[in-house]
């Protein structure tokens, strides 16, 4: 989803 | 999600699938620097912090295990391992990954975005990854005969920057909020480490050699 920040990135 | 970042982590599981099979195929581990891994493994047990107090996706909480687990079981492998750690190149492994650790760790004191332990630690392991590359570069460039499979294993993870640097390229035009600073320097610093090495992949891929770094 588009609403992830940067930091929930892998 | 977009196109770029699912690419990114196709690639880095890709990364470590080929890993893995090269270690549990030829129950060898020449060629691949164990301080990476454990480097890799610090990167992966500081930065998903978050698993134990939010729940993003499914997807996410999956590929998080996925890649701490991997690396644990890798570097378990190389260390203690009866067959794989005889095959271990301890003496061209050599690069001092302490220092590695101390930097980031000095680096995240110094800029991070909030003084909690997960900022903290976030900002750490973004910067620990940018260079934890490093002991496996070395380590190619000092083995004469670099195998298929860890060339494709280092091809893979540059892959898998050079995605990330897209996808936040792509955010960074289609999102409202701005993306943060700290990873895109971070990002391409270790993206730029391996184009050198990406270079060389290409000659010996087009040349159909095996591939070898210059010393």
């Amino acid at each position: 989803t588009s609403s992830e920040s940067i930091k929930d990135e892998l | 999600m977009n196109v770029f970042r699912f690419a990114g982590d196709m690639t880095h599981l890709f990364s470590v699938l080929v890993l893995l099979l090269k270690i549990y195929a030829t129950k060898s581990c020449s060629g691949i620097s164990l301080k990476t891994q454990e480097l890799y493994a610090l990167v992966f047990l500081t930065r998903y912090l978050d698993l134990l107090t939010d729940f993003i996706s499914l997807y996410n909480t999956v590929m998080k295990l996925v890649f701490i687990s991997s690396s644990l079981a890798i570097v378990w492998c190389m260390r203690a391992h009866p067959v794989v750690r005889r095959t271990y190149d301890k003496d061209q492994d050599t690069f001092r990954h302490y220092t590695l650790v101390a930097g980031s760790l000095v680096l995240a004191l110094l800029f991070h975005d909030r003084f909690t332990i997960r900022e903290v630690c976030w900002a750490f392991s973004i910067y620990l990854e940018a260079v934890a590359i490093l002991p496996q570069l070395v380590l190619l460039q000092r083995s004469r005969n670099v195998d298929n499979l860890t060339g494709q294993y280092v091809f893979f993870l540059g892959a898998y920057r050079a995605f990330y640097i897209l996808n936040w390229i792509y955010r960074y035009f289609t999102e409202q909020h701005f993306s943060r600073w700290i990873p895109w320097i971070a990002g391409l610093v270790q993206t730029g480490l391996y184009a050198d090495f990406f270079y060389y992949y290409y000659l010996s891929w087009k040349n159909n050699v095996k591939l070898q770094l210059p010393a």
